[in-house]
């Protein structure tokens, strides 16, 4: 295809901060109706991701600390990046999604295999 | 494409029994890798599912209840359905996953929106 990251990413993307307590991340899961929170600084720069499955860690694990259930270190994609190589990094690293960034490290959007699920839908 | 669920469906399933806890569920999705597991019976009768988004509300509604927070009209599949039918359906019903059953409800495999997507890999 000629899809590119842009052609389909969310670009009003829910984020938290850091500082942010568990109940914030999973009303805003709630509320928005994703699975995927880019962590972001007060200038929008992705600092980490928290998910529904980092949330559920924090169930087996018993431990209520953002800062010890969030991934810091996020595989991101760019905005003119095409769909076949950000399916293959999802695949390779067994993630749902990619923050799509700018070389400044600012959110730009989201990318999710929901939404590439849904190029396949007749 | 003449892709059928039967082609893609993972057919090695993590399943729970309704009277498991919540911590039982976390632990089986951090040892799995996985953020869907369908609710069976002791005969492999499908009659629910629980999703890392929903141990991310019971955080949010404060509900230790597995019967609570999982879901009991599934949406599913059957093996010998095309994929651009399974993406529609998920789609339309906002959800990243579709067990795969048999006429008898039994549980056959389960189809996720990363296995359509990696069809997208190069
Ligand atoms: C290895 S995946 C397995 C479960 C499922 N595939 C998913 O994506 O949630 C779960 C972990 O991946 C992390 N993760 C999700 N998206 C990521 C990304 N773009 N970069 C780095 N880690 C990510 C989450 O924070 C979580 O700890
Ligand atoms: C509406 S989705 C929104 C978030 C995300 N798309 C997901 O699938 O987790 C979340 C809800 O869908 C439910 N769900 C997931 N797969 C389902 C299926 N095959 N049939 C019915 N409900 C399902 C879950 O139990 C959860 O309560």
């Amino acid at each position: 295809t000629n899809i590119l990251a842009e052609d389909l990413m969310d670009n009003n993307v829910s984020t938290i901060k850091k500082d942010a307590q568990l109940e914030d991340v999973a009303n805003l899961m709630m509320s928005e109706h994703v699975t995927h929170i880019p962590v972001v600084t007060d200038d929008n720069k992705l600092i980490g991701i928290v998910t529904a499955w980092d949330l559920s860690k924090s169930i087996a694990i018993n431990c209520s600390s953002l800062n010890q259930i969030m991934t810091k270190n996020v595989i991101t994609c760019k905005s003119d990046e095409a769909i076949e190589s950000i399916a293959r990094k999802m695949k390779e690293s067994d993630i749902s999604c990619l923050p799509v960034v700018n070389d400044n490290s600012i959110l730009e959007g989201i990318i999710t295999t929901d939404q590439i699920s849904h190029l396949l839908s007749d």
